[in-house]
């Protein structure tokens, strides 16, 4: 199929023909009847400058639109969207009219990351607080069994305190 | 009603109508133009034909009347041509979505989903916070059981080191060595006693 | 009527790219 381009270029064309057609030349030569039959070749010269002066002032016209639209541009990312969607069949999702619903599809891939980013560091905080948890359970265990051995060694001596008050006694008497 | 083309404007920057406006507008104002040009020429040549009978408001009939048809003309095209341009050109197809939207049509998610999703990265968000404070708790136990560990440690040795002077002179076991110097120190009180009553 | 078809699709095109940046900055600020 034409690109819009070509479309456009052409609808101008048939447009400028089929004008140039509804004012012919016996059409013009019929309204300024006098002045044809006085000057005929003058009126066929003013009619005919008329026709190419209409002509090129309106393609010049159209010119301008597309440079100053860059229509030329946009008609082909146009046809190429247009290309891309031909499997498409659903009717395809619109502006609502409410900006809060329509922005939040947009921020949605980036929730996603978010969302993921923050799943994964958080695993990786709970292993990483998995593994303090056990250096301080294993700590714990340690401190506990430190204790234990200074209890030990300190009843060890305490039970000496025993002997060692007998031992005292016979030394007093 | 009229259909604004929003969806078009969205994407050309301007809204097809007045695009098609502007080239009337345009067109038309040409096509003025050029009948004054025509007149004014034909006027300018007339003068040289003082006896043709043909007066100045003759040709602005003539003009006139040529114009007319021609707007006509003009407009029934002009029309046509909008007609053509606004459906096949300046349009976007219904089942076609532009580029800045491509992220509705993969993520098309609800209110409903959306606050699902939100909240639960609040969540997540509450859960790492907490998570990271439980770490900065460990780790402040461990901090704290370093210390406690060197000062039991510390002790530990305090009491290696006693034993080890014990052990340095000759006293492996206290308890041991306490009962034998009692039993000693015992006997002694019995030899004493023997030898002050023998001495008596 | 027209100017302000213009201007509601120009915003409807380029603001959620604005708004983007800022969610983003913002997203990853939370992270750092």
């Amino acid at each position: 199929a034409p690109g819009r381009g070509q479309l456009f270029a052409a609808v101008v064309d048939t447009f400028l023909e089929k004008l140039v057609a509804a004012g012919s030349y016996q059409r013009f030569a019929n309204c300024y009847r006098d002045f044809y039959r006085l000057q005929p070749e003058l009126t066929r010269s003013i009619y005919d400058q008329f026709v190419s002066q209409l002509q090129a002032s309106i393609k010049e016209e159209i010119q301008e639109v597309k440079e100053e639209g860059n229509l030329e541009a946009l008609f082909n990312s146009l046809d190429k969207i247009v290309e891309e969607a031909k499997e498409q069949e659903e009717p395809a999702w619109r502006p609502s009219g409410i900006p809060e619903e329509d922005v939040r599809s947009a921020m949605v891939p980036y929730l996603l990351k978010h969302r993921a980013y923050l799943r994964k560091v958080l695993k990786e905080k709970e292993e990483e607080n998995r593994k303090l948890a056990e250096a301080v359970l294993a700590g714990r265990d340690r401190i506990a069994e430190l204790q234990r051995l200074i209890q030990d060694r300190k009843q060890a001596w305490q039970a000496i305190s025993k002997e060692q008050r007998e031992l005292v006694l016979t030394f007093k008497e | 009603s009229v259909n604004p083309m929003a969806y078009e404007a969205q994407f050309f920057g301007f809204t097809p109508q007045t695009c098609m406006l502007r080239v009337y507008i345009a067109f038309q104002d040409y096509l003025f133009e050029m009948m004054l040009v025509v007149e004014s020429v034909i006027l300018k040549k007339l003068d040289g034909f003082p006896n043709a009978k043909i007066s100045a408001f003759q040709i602005r009939k003539s003009t006139e009347k040529f114009l007319l048809f021609m707007k006509e003309h003009f407009d029934k095209l002009f029309g046509k041509m909008e007609e053509v341009l606004l459906q096949l050109v300046l349009n976007i197809p219904k089942n076609v979505l532009l580029p800045e939207d491509k992220v509705h049509e993969q993520y098309p998610y609800t209110k409903e989903q959306f606050q699902a999703l939100q909240d639960e990265i609040d969540q997540l968000q509450q859960r790492y916070k907490a998570e990271a404070s439980a770490g900065q708790a460990l780790l402040a136990e461990i901090e704290e059981q370093k210390t406690v560990q060197a000062e039991l440690e510390k002790i530990l040795q305090w009491f290696d080191g006693l034993e080890n002077i014990c052990r340095a002179h000759g006293t492996s076991n206290f308890k041991e060595s306490f009962a034998f110097l009692t039993q000693n120190s015992k006997k002694l009180q019995g030899v004493l006693k023997d030898v002050e009553k023998k001495s008596k | 009527f027209d100017e302000l078809i213009v201007e509601t699709t120009t915003k409807r095109k380029q603001w959620p790219k604005k708004i983007l940046m800022h969610a983003i900055q913002t997203m990853k600020g939370e992270q750092e």
